[in-house]
């Protein structure tokens, strides 16, 4: 088990630098085992380095930054072992519209071979769905949802 | 395997029955602040056997039954059924040209009583029994299927011993 | 100061219960404390209640639910002791589009007494700026800024 | 009292000098994930008398200077500048017929080396005359007026006693 501990550590770091780089346009992050010899309980640090910027503390990247840094991280997960359902609470909620097209296109992606179900309220993000769903609280207290094309979204959303 | 369908009946602000297909690909739920978006992601929370009560957002697991509103009284319990489709010797959704895929409901009820039932295809279950199905399929609640915001952040915020279930997962 | 805490908690309950009707459209919210004798070191409770709902645990709200009641009770502090200078970083992040017209229309009447700085993703937001200024990052890890016009706005954020 | 201006020199990723005039009203500050926005409310906090560097989101306070990218070389010193107007006998920003406002210049410095200066009006004094100073104002770093994501959501999932300074700060 020790041997396979160390085969999925190796294909995640590799693939976290992968995604990293995908989702940040560059850069390189790399996953550190605290101590090398004893992949049976050691830490896992996180190095991340967005592109041009010079290594630093990870606390000191921005609320955007870490938040991608993490989605990079658990989506290497996901190519390296899908899961058959994902699903996203306004994941989105600290990223610009740069950040939202590269985490949707990789959403895009993984969702061939995983089911996607998405909280958002960003239209940017809504753009990528197959399926809409539209809650609503007309009767006050009380959840309906409805089926919704893009059309309709302005209505439910205001 | 596939999920086809979550039901929610009496579950927080779910007073009636609502029944959400899920299809292939993505699926976005949308609506204004409070409508009970994250009360659905409770939901598959709680069927996937959710012991934590804290974990979604209640002091006891008794609050996710539906507590009344200004103009509907509370209900006496709450039920999620999560339709899934089980493909044999398979661990991807293509319909490969073997058997049929196996249909299983599983269930969860919470009484105000306190009392709670599981069931697998409406027949009466243990929570291990559930829980068996569920490791089989690599939907386990404690997974990093679900993610919230909390959950994104305590990825970078966390300890280094906090992370191992990363490579644990995928080894 | 027994006195002047008590006048304190008073105005404060009364300002939070009118904000937060403002905030939500309805509804109503309470300070309480959890010990009526001793208001030197009593702990304060929260309750808040939006509109049609039923009294419940705080921790229940929505997202957008627990930053808004937040805000009320922020903003009713900022009514009775106006702060020269009040700083918000993204706290339109977890707002849909009803809040956030809500959530500026409170602060554009705020601003006659109070400096306000407000970073925000988000455009509805970025329309009650009297001025606006766009940060970027041309050379990689240097930041620098422009004073914008909101048509300016595009750009930057892109 | 009035601010009218503040000025970031080698702080965090504000390299070369960044003077940003202030104005009455709302004043929005947007621009792309990372390009240094928290880094201009982190300066706020710094020459306000910030003493913790974890609320600065760093291990140590020597942090905030400017690390290098790969085009620059680090600094060796950062310096931040407020500049505000202080009237005489009121607490508001009426421009009253009384007196002339009084401009004041505070100004905190780190040197790598971890020597810190303080400054009114460009003359050396010690943390205590900025904080002095700061208090009448009612700009302390402590108070509610600087408000990130973690603040707004402290304040609901806050323990009842650590709620107390809303009360205590009006009173
Ligand atoms: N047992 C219950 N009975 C009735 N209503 C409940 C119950 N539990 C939670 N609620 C209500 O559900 C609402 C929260 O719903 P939810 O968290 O799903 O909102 P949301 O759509 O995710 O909103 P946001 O966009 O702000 O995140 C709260 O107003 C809460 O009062
Ligand atoms: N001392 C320093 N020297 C150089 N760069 C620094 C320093 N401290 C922080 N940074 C950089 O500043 C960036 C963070 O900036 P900031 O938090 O202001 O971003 P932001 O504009 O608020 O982004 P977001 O929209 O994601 O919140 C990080 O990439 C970090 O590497
Ligand atoms: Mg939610
Ligand atoms: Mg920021």
């Amino acid at each position: 088990t020790k041997r396979r501990l160390r085969e999925a550590y190796n294909l995640l770091k590799e693939k976290f630098d992968e995604v990293f780089k995908t989702l940040f346009g560059g850069g390189k992050a790399d996953l550190i085992l605290q101590d090398e010899d004893n992949i049976l309980e050691s830490g896992i640090d996180i190095f991340a380095q967005p592109p041009g910027k010079k290594n630093q503390n990870l606390n000191q990247l921005s609320g955007g930054e870490k938040a991608l840094t993490s989605l990079a991280l658990l989506f290497a997960g996901f190519l390296i072992k899908p899961s058959p359902l994902c699903i996203l609470d306004e994941a989105d909620a600290p990223l610009d519209e740069t950040n939202i097209e590269r985490f949707s296109t990789m959403i895009k992606n993984l969702s061939k071979n995983t089911q996607f179900i998405i909280i958002t309220h960003n239209r940017l993000t809504m753009q990528i769905a197959d399926y809409i769903y539209g809650v609503t609280m007309e009767e006050p207290g009380v959840s309906k949802y409805l089926a919704l094309q893009f059309s309709d979204v302005e209505n439910t959303v205001n | 395997m596939k999920i086809k369908q979550i039901d929610l009946i009496g579950f927080k602000s779910f007073a009636e029955k609502a029944s959400f297909p899920l299809h292939n690909g993505i699926t976005c739920i949308v609506g204004p602040n409070g409508c009970g978006k994250s009360n659905i992601v409770d939901a598959f929370r709680w069927v996937l056997g959710e012991q934590s009560a804290k974990t979604l957002r209640g002091d006891k697991m008794e609050e996710v039954i539906f507590q009344g509103s200004a103009t509907k009284k509370p209900k006496a319990m709450a039920e999620v059924s999560l339709e899934i489709l089980l493909y044999p010797n398979s661990d991807t959704k293509s319909n490969g040209d073997d058997k049929e895929p196996d249909k299983i409901i599983l269930t969860r009820r919470l009484y105000r009583s306190g009392e709670s039932e599981y069931l697998i295809n409406k027949k009466s279950c243990r929570l291990k029994d559930i829980r068996d199905i569920l490791l089989d399929t690599g939907l386990d609640v404690k997974s990093y299927s679900i993610l919230d915001q909390q959950r994104i952040s305590d990825i970078v915020n966390s300890k280094p011993h906090e992370r191992r279930f990363l490579i644990e997962e995928i080894a």
